[in-house]
Parts: C-alpha cells; sequence; structure tokens
C-alpha cells in the first residue's frame, strides 16, 4: 500500500492512498495478475456509518470486512492502515489470544472504533499509538488544522515511531510504502522513492486531490497488487475512491 | 543501482479517472448503527454475497492447493467459528449477522475478517 498525507501552501489537508493486496496468492498467468487482487475489486464498497441519520464516518472497504483500513471521520480526521511484515507477527498475537491472552486489539477493530468513538485527531492519534495490537501495522492520520499529519509505526506493544507533519522544517507531506521510515525500502519494492519524486515535483504549492492521484497513478506506485484508490478530505468527510488496473509492463508489486 | 524496470516519469492530469489505468466507480451503501449488530449488514452483504463467495472460494483453492488433504479448510469451517465467541461486541454479533445473511460458513467469515493478522509475517 501506499499513503500519503498533504497540506497545501494555505493549509488544506489532503489524504490519499493506493490499497493494494494478494501478494503471493495465486498468480494468474492467463491474464498476468494476482488472482485475489483481482477477485477483490468487484467488492469494494463506500461505506457511510450512520445514527440518528447522521453521518458517523465514512470508509472503503471489502464486503463482508467489518474492519476499516481507510475512513474519514468528517471535520475531524482520515485515518488509513498499511500492514507492517515483522517476525514478530500477528500470528504470535493469535496464538496469545488462543492461549487466552486477550489484551490487545485486533487491528481492523481498532480502526472501526477509532473512527467511530474518537473525539478528534489528539485522541484517535493516542489510541492509536497506546491500544495494545495483536499485529504490527502503520497507521497514517490526518487531521483539520494545519501539521495535523503523521505516520504512527506500531509494534503490537508500542509505537516504536510518529512521524508528524512539521511545515515550519519543510515537511509538507507524509507517506508511507510498507517499510520503516528509518529504514531503506527492500530493492525490489521500492515505491517510496518515485513517490517522493513526484510529490516534491508537484510542490505544496501545486498540491491536491487530483495531483496526489497523478502521483498514486505513477508506476510502481500503481502495480499489479492495486485494488483501488481513495482519495480523502477531512471537510464535510470527503472521500472517492476508483478502483485501479495496471497494464503491462507493470511491477508485479 | 539499477533503474527500476517499471519506472516511469511522474503521471500528470490523470484525473477525472478513465482510460486503461481506471477499472470502474464504486458504490455506496448505508450501514445503520442504530440497528442490531447482526442485521446492520443485511443490505450489503445481499448485493455483494455472490462477489463475496468467489473471493473466499479464491482463497480456499489456493489452500487446498498447499493441502490438497482439504483439512485446512475442514479446520477454517469447523474450529475457528469459536473463535467468534471470544471477540468483542458488536464485532462478534456483526460477523455472526455476515453469515447468516451471505450463507457463508461463519469460519470463513472470521478467517477473511483477521486476514490482517496472519499475514503480517
Amino acid at each position: 500500500c501506499t499513503s500519503i498525507v498533504a497540506e497545501d501552501s494555505t493549509g488544506k489537508l489532503y489524504h490519499a492512498r493506493n490499497l493494494d493486496f494478494g501478494l503471493f496468492l495465486g498468480w494468474d498467468v492467463k491474464n498476468n495478475s494476482w488472482t485475489v487482487t483481482r477477485e477483490l475489486k468487484p467488492t469494494v464498497v463506500n461505506l457511510d456509518f450512520q445514527r440518528n441519520n447522521k453521518t458517523v464516518f465514512r470508509s472503503t472497504n471489502f464486503a463482508g470486512y467489518i474492519g476499516m483500513v481507510s475512513g474519514v471521520k468528517p471535520d475531524l480526521f482520515t485515518l488509513t492502515m498499511n500492514e507492517r511484515f515483522s517476525l514478530d507477527g500477528g500470528y504470535i498475537g493469535i496464538f496469545e489470544w488462543f492461549l487466552g491472552r486477550r489484551d490487545g486489539m485486533w487491528m481492523g477493530f481498532l480502526t472501526r472504533s477509532v473512527l467511530e468513538n474518537a473525539t478528534s485527531y489528539q485522541d484517535a492519534k493516542d489510541k492509536l499509538a497506546k491500544t495494545r495490537l495483536l499485529a504490527p501495522a502503520y497507521f497514517i492520520l490526518g487531521g483539520k488544522n494545519s501539521g495535523e499529519g503523521c505516520v504512527i509505526t506500531r509494534s503490537r506493544t508500542a509505537a516504536l515511531d510518529i512521524w508528524d507533519l512539521d511545515i515550519k522544517k519543510g515537511t509538507w507531506y507524509v507517506i508511507e510504502t510498507n517499510y520503516d521510515r528509518w529504514k531503506p525500502p527492500l530493492v525490489l519494492d521500492n515505491r517510496r522513492t518515485p513517490a517522493m519524486k513526484c510529490l516534491n515535483q508537484t510542490s505544496q504549492e501545486n498540491i491536491s486531490l487530483p495531483t496526489i492521484y497523478d502521483v498514486l497513478s505513477t508506476k510502481p506506485v500503481l502495480n499489479k497488487l492495486t485494488v483501488c484508490t481513495t482519495l480523502m478530505e477531512v471537510d464535510k468527510g470527503h472521500t472517492e475512491t476508483y478502483l485501479r488496473e495496471c497494464p503491462d509492463p507493470c511491477s508485479p508489486w | 543501482v539499477a533503474p527500476d524496470p517499471y519506472g516511469e516519469d511522474c503521471r500528470s492530469k490523470m484525473y477525472p479517472p478513465s482510460g486503461p489505468t481506471f477499472k470502474g466507480n464504486v458504490p455506496t451503501y448505508i450501514i445503520n448503527l442504530d440497528l442490531p449488530p447482526s442485521k446492520r449488514w443485511d443490505e450489503l452483504i445481499r448485493a455483494k454475497k455472490t462477489e463475496l463467495k468467489a473471493v473466499i472460494q479464491n482463497i480456499k483453492d489456493i489452500a487446498n492447493t498447499f493441502f490438497p488433504s482439504g483439512k485446512i479448510v475442514d479446520i477454517v469451517d469447523h474450529k475457528i467459528s469459536h473463535l467468534t465467541d471470544t471477540l468483542p461486541y458488536p464485532f462478534n454479533e456483526e460477523l455472526q449477522g455476515i453469515a447468516n445473511s451471505s450463507g457463508i460458513p461463519l469460519g470463513e467469515i472470521v478467517i477473511f475478517n483477521i486476514f490482517y493478522e496472519i499475514f503480517t509475517v
């Protein structure tokens, strides 16, 4: 996955992501595609969660999946989750759960709870950083006010790093591509460098949802695992999602 | 460092989405949180039951390729469903509701919902 939170020169925040899923889950030689990635596309839906006929939050989901990987709480915050691979992975958390240790949260349930119940950007940030999890993860959070944007790198038990927007120091965007930011990405899977190159080329003055869509449409940021692209603005909870295709030649991940 | 064989110059003017990298729009559904958890997902699942079944069948086919005895799928169908009882409210009841309205075994719905935890290694 690739997630981006960016702030334009007027202080407006944008949040967007490519949802990549299905690595090693069956390769269709005939169509040059991952089979699960292809089968997932017709299940993608936008959801409007309402209480008393009023929107509480909106999300982009796979039908049948009740957790959240992309969502917006109108006028408060935007949230995406990226997978973080680790030897201390979710299978250990599941094993502990079966053994009776159940003080951790399943990732999808935490993001759902945060979108449903958090009352501010800071409240969401605290919950995502401090709640014990069954699996490591990256949480990418955007707010409503200038400087409210961060990438939270999580182990199962703690926040290893929180990378905040810092406009005064020139950090007008944060980006996450399934690798810890203090380590180089895998040589065979470097989506971070091309995405940063395109963001820098776009510049803060010209950043907008359409120009972020351009970044997310550039190979290999767009790749054979990309199921959809979601664009979000916190104001009024604006969200739009498009199913994607990566015509050959295209990186398999 | 060798250049990325799949890399390309930064794209521009791709929005509004169209052309070969755009596969389609996405429908919107309302999830009414005032309904009991077991009923919240009924409308969506009724509309997307066939697509959801296709994804889960695909994952089962892959599992059966690696474990041709069918034991993995058997365990999922008959043992994993008990995991639902340990999951927090309202998620446990929502999963049961999705299984009921889709006709898909509860264990398979649970696995679909904890895929993230399984695949982080």
